[in-house]
């Protein structure tokens, strides 16, 4: 029996729930692929025959099979990779106080972590996109503060409430920057947050002088994203022994 | 999607057989993005004495098959199922506008055997 257009037949919620499959609703996403998650993809097992996809990424060679559940990119136990883009994204940044550069808020929405799920990693990503005028080696002081408290749009509320997780130099905004958000320290009160909500700010290095503008720019070229690699220990039995 | 080759005989020895899942035709291409679809194959065939000899079984299965073969309305035949299996990542679009790698263990099977 067809289901209704829109619905799903009770064998295909069986199916996608014994998967761990959670389709999005409505219209097919068009959000593209991180050609991160297209690097992890390809690593992994042979099995997977893959006919090509509209929106493959870019063609690269087989590599061989990872251990199960150990993702070998990273270097850590797991299962399942989410790629999460902040949800601040669309929220023009704040004029920055001061000296500051950049005051921007990092919202990020976790609510799909499931308690049987181990985190085993969250890396925080934050590529300025190298705008034209940026100087190549330039050194920037670089924060990242825990917000807490109520917050509106994902912006703290007080000022008092941010818990400072990390404070660093950095001597360029032309490449990525990585932040071990696990090592850094708590995230959140629970062990399993619902979701993590930062402050970014950035102060030009001594004897800077900046091109106008500059600051607005790297504000909205900013991409923020969290890569969560979780381990689901029911899905992953250490591979049994051969028998015989 | 199974593709039925010539019956190799009247009653086909346990082996693997080619079974094509085609995420289109589920309907799920629109939020799987990648593979488009992937060769999960299945068992099917006897595990009657001695073809149960001659291909992945355990010694129990063996010993079994020969009991069917010898008084088969008091002992039926050992089963024909994967012995061997691979693993599928699976890479997909949630509900929450994610991206997700997933990983899953016995997928595809590889080998069959008799059990």
């Amino acid at each position: 029996t067809q289901p209704q257009p829109g619905t799903l037949s009770p064998q295909a919620s069986a199916l996608l729930q014994t998967l761990g499959l959670s389709p999005p609703p409505g219209p097919p996403p068009t959000r593209p692929v991180p050609s991160v998650m297209w690097r992890l993809f390809r690593r992994g097992p042979e099995a997977t025959e893959t006919q090509g996809s509209e929106n493959e990424g870019p063609e690269m060679p087989q590599e061989p099979q990872p251990l199960p559940c150990h993702v070998e990119e990273l270097g850590v136990p797991g299962n399942i990779v989410r790629h999460v883009l902040d949800g601040g994204a669309s929220a023009p940044p704040e004029p920055a106080l001061g000296s500051l550069c950049l005051e921007k808020p990092l919202f990020f929405n976790l609510s799909f972590l499931n308690p049987k799920e181990q985190l085993t990693l969250v890396r925080l990503e934050l590529n300025f996109g190298a705008p034209a005028d940026l100087a190549p080696a330039q050194d920037w002081e670089l924060s990242l503060s825990h917000a807490q408290g109520p917050q509106l749009w994902g912006r703290p509320l007080h000022w008092h409430h941010r818990e400072v997780l990390l404070s660093q130099t950095v001597p360029t905004l032309h490449d990525p920057l990585h932040f071990d958000m696990l090592a850094l320290g708590r995230l959140g009160n629970s062990t399993f947050p619902q979701n993590l909500s930062l402050v970014l700010e950035l102060l030009p290095g001594r004897d800077s002088d900046l091109p106008k503008g500059l600051c607005t720019k790297l504000g909205h070229s900013l991409e923020a994203s969290l890569l969560v690699v979780t381990l689901d220990p029911q899905l992953c039995q250490p591979t049994s022994r051969k028998r015989r | 999607a199974t593709y039925l080759g010539p019956l190799d005989s009247p009653d086909p020895p346990c082996r693997a057989r080619q079974l094509y899942i085609n995420f289109r035709e589920v309907g799920w291409h629109n939020w799987i993005i990648a593979p488009r679809g992937f060769m999960a194959n299945y068992c099917q065939g006897h595990c009657f004495f001695p073809t149960a000899t001659k291909i992945s079984s355990l010694n129990h299965a063996v010993m079994q098959s020969l009991m069917h073969s010898v008084a088969p309305a008091t002992t039926p035949p050992p089963c024909c199922v994967p012995v061997k299996l691979s693993p599928i990542s699976v890479l997909f679009y949630d509900n929450s506008d994610n991206v997700v790698l997933r990983h899953y263990e016995d997928m595809v099977v590889d080998e069959c055997g008799c059990r």
